[in-house]
């Protein structure tokens, strides 16, 4: 199982999450640069 | 006798005094952020919400410390990791902040847009502060200037929808979203400790004990932290799926995971929550690094770190007195205050020619300790 998991995990490797839509206890708005 | 005896109890009075004092003090900065370097926080340390009100004066600075946080990065962009980074300068000297009435710092989008359009065409060193260990690095992203006749419209009108730095963008977009947001935000994490109920939703969804942190949930449902929040979430969605997105240290990877809770609200794991469960730091082995620049098939770079070896909370394994920064300015005031009460009418130069032994590291090799 735990060799599956490494497979399924390389896949994210690239991968960013986007907390855009999140809730956010920051302040202001949201810059794009 | 009694004389010293009172003296010993005075003196472990005091200490207890002084430890509490300082466990307690919120001007102690967090042992996550010391790895900034002190002139880009200066701005925010030296904010002037401590002149405006005496209530407002002991707001913990490790709660309001703020940078400006990656929360999107394009595909293309691989310099900065969203959720982990936060930008704390530029070319080594702090975010430029302005103040509102209240005393509290804000960016200043319009400068820090204006320091992007001066480096058109050349790199800028940005100051980086990451979640993963609480480490710190510097990037350099190439700025590469837009036709002219490309530059962005500047709205006369102020649209809410879409804000705007007021500063016409001179540059090819860097493919990244901020927003200003306090680093203790970060550390908000849930550590997988042991998955404890078979098949259960944890199981199922593939959640690995040790590796894995819980770093965030659907619609940010985890923003504002706490021991406590993500069983609340969990036990609020019993029999719902929930979204949660899950740092893995070996892989060095975020993945969002689907879980769905059953009718008990619970998802099947023990969460560790506070500083010993904070994400560790990411070493990279240059061997594997390099095999990974020959082969195109992507393996695990990072090696990952235990975190009570990647972070050593000072809080934790001893009191918050002897920590380099203080035991600096008040160099052997509480830790030698006992030795220096019992060794009170002793030969002054033994002690004196102990502590010059103990300033050396290492002792000298001894051919060089005799041509010296």
């Amino acid at each position: 199982n735990m060799e599956v998991d490494r497979v399924m995990l390389n896949k994210w490797r690239q991968w960013n999450v986007d907390m855009t839509t999140w809730r956010s206890i920051g302040s202001g708005p949201i810059m794009e640069f | 006798m009694f004389r010293i005896a009172k003296n010993l109890v005075r003196t472990f009075e005091q200490s207890v005094q002084d430890t509490l004092a300082l466990s307690q003090d919120s001007s102690n900065l967090d042992a996550f952020f010391q790895s900034i370097p002190p002139n880009l926080l200066s701005a925010q340390l030296e904010s002037p919400v401590d002149a405006v009100s005496e209530g407002v004066k002991h707001t913990n600075v490790n709660e309001t410390l703020s940078g400006l946080r990656i929360v999107w990065v394009d595909e293309m962009q691989f310099q900065l990791q969203s959720f982990f980074d936060y930008i704390v300068g530029f070319n080594d000297d702090p975010v430029p902040v302005v103040s509102n009435q209240h005393g509290f710092s804000y960016p200043d989008y319009r400068r820090i847009t204006s320091i992007f359009n001066e480096h058109c065409g050349r790199t800028l060193k940005v100051n980086i502060w990451s979640a993963k260990g609480g480490t710190f690095r510097d990037e350099y992203i190439s700025i590469i200037s837009k036709e002219s006749d490309d530059l962005d419209d500047v709205s006369l009108n102020h649209d809410e929808r879409r804000p705007s730095s007021g500063e016409a963008h001179q540059f090819q977009a860097l493919g990244f979203k901020v927003q200003w947001t306090p680093l203790i935000a970060s550390t908000f994490t849930y550590h997988i400790l042991n998955v404890n109920i078979p098949d259960g939703p944890a199981q199922s969804a593939g959640l690995i004990p040790d590796e894995d942190y819980i770093i965030g949930c659907q619609d940010g449902l985890l923003a504002t932290g706490g021991e406590t929040l993500l069983q609340d979430i969990v036990r609020s969605r019993a029999n719902y799926d929930l979204v949660l997105y899950v740092y893995n240290k070996v892989s060095d990877c975020v993945r969002p995971i689907t879980v769905h809770i059953g009718p008990d609200g619970r998802l099947g794991c023990n969460v560790g929550y506070g500083f010993l469960h904070r994400i560790p730091t990411v070493k990279h082995c240059p061997q594997q690094a390099q095999q990974q620049g020959q082969d195109d098939n992507p393996v695990p770079v990072p090696v990952p770190v235990e975190s009570e070896t990647a972070f050593v909370p000072s809080a934790f394994t001893a009191p918050p007195v002897p920590t380099k920064k203080k035991s600096k300015n008040k160099k052997g005031t509480q830790p030698l205050a006992m030795d220096d009460y019992f060794n009170e009418g002793r030969d002054k130069s033994s002690t004196a020619a102990k502590s010059a032994e103990s300033d050396i590291l290492a002792p000298p090799p001894q051919k060089q300790s005799s041509s010296d």
